[in-house]
């Protein structure tokens, strides 16, 4: 299911600055 | 010493909310009734202010005037469509969204024991409760009338937003019908805090692969939220099943979002969706 929600993954993961969003 | 624990939990969810979401409740309420000695919120009630309030938005962000034709935000309307304007409204709407999910995403890892679970369910949670919780979070700035956006600067008339063309007039009547009820149960941010995180940690979820632990999970913020409430709200009768009722109404209201955007989608050429949110979106319901 990660492999289809790699943004999620990501956000999972590390926090990212609304700016890569 | 079980309840201390509890009330221990409560104020830490409280604690990552006002961390993690940027007007609370409070704030809302203080804005929506005058009461913060600010100005008062921009409001937006026809084409015209919709595009004054872009124009109020951008001056703010990015105040040196000779960017601003590049920027292609807003100047010069004479010759811009309704259709292009709504449409560039939507697409804002979805950067403020993508912006909610990450904000959602931080406040779930901060729940003690979520970033524990199984990787995939910790994404199935979120998948299927982050538009739940974004709905909730919208109550607190709406009324009757209208709703607060942009981080309250900006009130959006309830009537402007039915007078939109099709579908997007019908994306958030119900919000508003959904949200006027849910206000009247009066939960205040740490009421909400508690709420949001049973909300994320719901153990029914389509593909979730160990049920068990999420289902622990749960039980413990549930009873961390049904003793606030007895604390918070002494006179209120059966607060706490009221509130827990609201999450099948959330079920039915997500599902008729994403229905509209997959129409939305067929009928907006020009309509591109935010990476993240297809993501979301994507075989959801």
């Amino acid at each position: 299911l990660k492999e289809k929600h790699k943004i999620l993954h990501r956000l999972l993961q590390n926090s990212t600055s609304p700016v890569d969003l | 010493p079980e309840s201390a624990d509890l009330r221990t939990l409560a104020k830490h969810l409280y604690e990552s909310y006002v961390k993690y979401f940027p007007l609370t409740k409070a704030k809302a309420r203080a804005i929506l009734s005058g009461k913060t000695g600010d100005s008062a919120p921009f409001v937006i009630h026809d084409m015209k202010s919709l595009t004054e309030g872009e124009q109020f938005i951008n001056c703010k962000q990015m105040p040196l005037p000779d960017q601003r034709p590049e920027m292609g935000l807003g100047f010069g309307m004479g010759q811009e469509s309704a259709d292009e304007v709504e449409l560039r409204f939507f697409h804002r709407c979805q950067f403020r969204s993508a912006e909610g999910v990450r904000e959602v995403t931080e406040f779930a890892k901060s729940i003690p024991g979520f970033v524990g679970l199984d990787l995939n369910d910790q994404v199935t949670l979120l998948k299927y409760g982050v538009i739940e919780v974004l709905i909730i979070m919208m109550a607190p700035l709406m009324n009757k009338d209208g709703t607060l956006i942009s981080y309250g600067q900006i009130f959006m008339t309830r009537e402007f937003l039915k007078s939109l063309r099709k579908p997007f007039c019908e994306m958030m009547e119900p919000k508003f019908e959904f949200s006027v009820k849910f206000n009247m149960l009066e939960l205040d941010d740490c009421d909400m805090a508690l709420f949001l995180a049973v909300i994320i940690l719901s153990g029914d979820r389509p593909g979730l692969l160990n049920v068990k632990p999420i289902e622990d999970l749960q039980e413990t913020v549930l009873h961390a939220l049904e003793l606030q409430l007895k604390m918070n709200h002494p006179d209120s009768l059966q607060l706490f099943a009221k509130v827990l009722q609201k999450m099948t109404d959330l079920r039915q209201l997500v599902t008729d979002h994403v229905h509209l955007i997959q129409l939305l989608k067929k009928t907006e050429i020009d309509l591109c969706l935010h990476p993240l949110l297809q993501e979301i979106m994507k075989d959801l319901y």
